[in-house]
């Protein structure tokens, strides 16, 4: 019904507004209707304006300011209609080492109220895990899963360790 | 409603049976490229019944079972399990833990099991249609598909508000 | 003309093989064409073979593994006819550390005939540089640019740097 | 041939102007997300006679100009000059070094420049054309675009084999 998307409408928005902020270290984000009458029929866009720049099209932005706004606007959706739960695959690709940082934080948060699937290669990501899976591949390409501490996997160990001679 | 257990067994590199026991609150899954990580999301989406093959990169349905390898000859069939806590009652059964299985053989000819009680595809489907978990959801994103939430266009993201509502 | 495409594609199809054997450390790779009796009007066709594993389509690979077979394409062009110089914007961005060890190799050994300009955020790669420059935006939202030595930027560094309290 | 120097005033988020001098072998260009490190692919891209604004993330040519921020107002032209060493005679021209200017002004007015020689985009198009960089050869690969190389049909593959032959 129309009212109640609008109800909805009105608390992700909030909910992206606040979340993008938090990542962004500041700035604004709205989700706009293209039509205010017929929220049935009308579609939503992004206005979104990073700390210190000006409101833009999603087009200016770059890849990792592409991706901490859709982590925003995922999280906002989960925030107002929980997921029991949610499985992530590498959605921290694109992210630079402060902003991966960020997001580990807001995944810590909302953990506590939703369970988190989420494969990564990114060493603060992994840090915000309370279980940890190792998946390597055999001499005979078949996958083996291991149950893994966090101490055993720091980036730099790993990175020495595959460096080529 | 959560997460308890997925079983793999023979689905895409998992040729010999694994299990992954989950906790509330964040799994991380890492390891190297190709080790099999993104086909633990697979036989997520696979066995809450995706239907589009081309969602988990395949072309045919049978292209889930382990295909072989240099060292090792094809399987017949590829079987996975999901555990999940409905202590809550999300999900419309009277059991408060729910056990999904799905099995596909070589020939096409596929099977499904609700705590071990054979059923078809479309009632798994159906099980967890308005759980909030699986297609129009966001509950699943794939490796590569954050930036979509941006670049789909706005009556998408109406779509996606309208799930949530 | 077909028969300089023949050519160029023997030396291109010879090249990729073996810049893939170097990248994958073993496997096969081939570029195989759709009719062989018209070449103008044909297609060409990819069939991938990581060590160990089967032939494969393009399709069933990972995230890192498609990278890593593009770059593989890319530098074989790249060797039968060099660019005077090839801009890359985060090519490296889905190889695990181990693979952008190896690329960043790749990449030093086709530096000594063609000129890189390689936007990263990878160690490895960054260590392969002979220049070496920092983008940053300054509170007014401009960018700026500065020179930059290997020693001043391991990733660890930048990563301390960036945590949040 | 190969890049000497970069120079940018007024394009995208470089409002001061800034150089970039480019030796043989590998630049490395690193920093945090939205910095500006793709802005200067993009201004690459451009002085060399891109005439797809969607191919560089804008909607109409004057989206290159600094478009202004919270703290500084717009800038009504954009500038770019690249300066190639020519002493092998890649480039049609007599001079062992060509220097290429691209303006646009906030009206939709452009000026292009040869060696200081007033031109239009199409000789400079021209210019490029049989040197191996730009439009159809694989010398520049956009963020998010290497996986394209894959993803393109068997007859685009092709089309990148006969601009190598
Ligand atoms: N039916 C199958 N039988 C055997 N192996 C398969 C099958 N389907 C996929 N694979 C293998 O699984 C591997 C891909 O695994 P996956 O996509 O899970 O890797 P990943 O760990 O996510 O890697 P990345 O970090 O690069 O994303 C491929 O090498 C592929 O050969
Ligand atoms: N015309 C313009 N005027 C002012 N700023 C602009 C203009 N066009 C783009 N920008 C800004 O440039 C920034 C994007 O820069 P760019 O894409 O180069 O980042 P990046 O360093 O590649 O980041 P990432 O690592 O995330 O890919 C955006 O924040 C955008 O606001
Ligand atoms: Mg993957
Ligand atoms: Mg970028």
């Amino acid at each position: 019904s129309s009212k109640r998307l609008r109800e909805t409408y009105e608390k992700v928005s909030t909910a992206f507004s606040n979340i993008f902020a938090r990542l962004f270290g500041g700035g604004q984000a709205h989700l706009t209707w293209t039509d205010t009458e017929h929220l049935l029929d009308a579609g939503l866009e992004l206005m979104v304006q990073p700390p210190g720049k000006k409101m833009q099209s999603l087009m200016a932005l770059s890849g990792g300011e592409r991706a901490l706004t859709a982590i925003a606007l995922l999280f906002a959706i989960i925030e107002v209609r929980p997921s029991p739960f949610c499985v992530l695959d590498e959605i921290d690709a694109a992210l630079d080492e402060r902003n991966v940082a960020l997001f580990a934080g807001i995944l810590s948060d909302f953990a506590k109220q939703s369970q988190f699937i989420i494969i990564t290669h990114r060493q603060f990501t992994m840090e915000a895990a309370d279980v940890l899976y190792g998946v390597t591949m055999d001499r005979t390409a078949a996958s083996e899963l291991m149950s893994l501490h966090l101490a055993a996997i720091p980036e730099a160990a790993a990175a020495a360790e595959h460096a080529p001679a | 409603m959560y997460l308890k257990s997925l079983v793999m067994q023979g689905f895409k590199s998992f040729t010999n049976r694994v299990e992954l026991t989950f906790m509330p609150g964040v799994t991380a899954v890492v390891g190297p490229n190709g080790s099999g990580k993104s086909n633990i999301a697979d036989a997520i989406r696979w066995v809450l019944g995706e239907q589009s093959i081309r969602s988990i990169r395949g072309t045919r349905m049978q292209d889930v079972i382990f295909a072989g390898s240099a060292a090792r000859r094809p399987l017949g069939m590829a079987e996975v399990s999901i555990t999940l806590d409905n202590s809550a009652g999300r999900l419309p059964l009277e059991f408060s833990e729910v056990t999904v299985t799905r099995r596909v053989f070589r020939s096409g000819e596929s099977q499904f099991y609700i705590n071990k009680t054979p059923c078809r595809l479309r009632d798994i489907q159906e099980l967890f249609l308005d759980s909030g978990i699986g297609k129009g959801s966001l509950s699943l994103i794939g490796q590569g598909e954050v930036d979509a939430v941006l670049s789909a266009g706005p009556e998408e993201r109406r779509l996606l508000l309208e799930d949530a509502a």
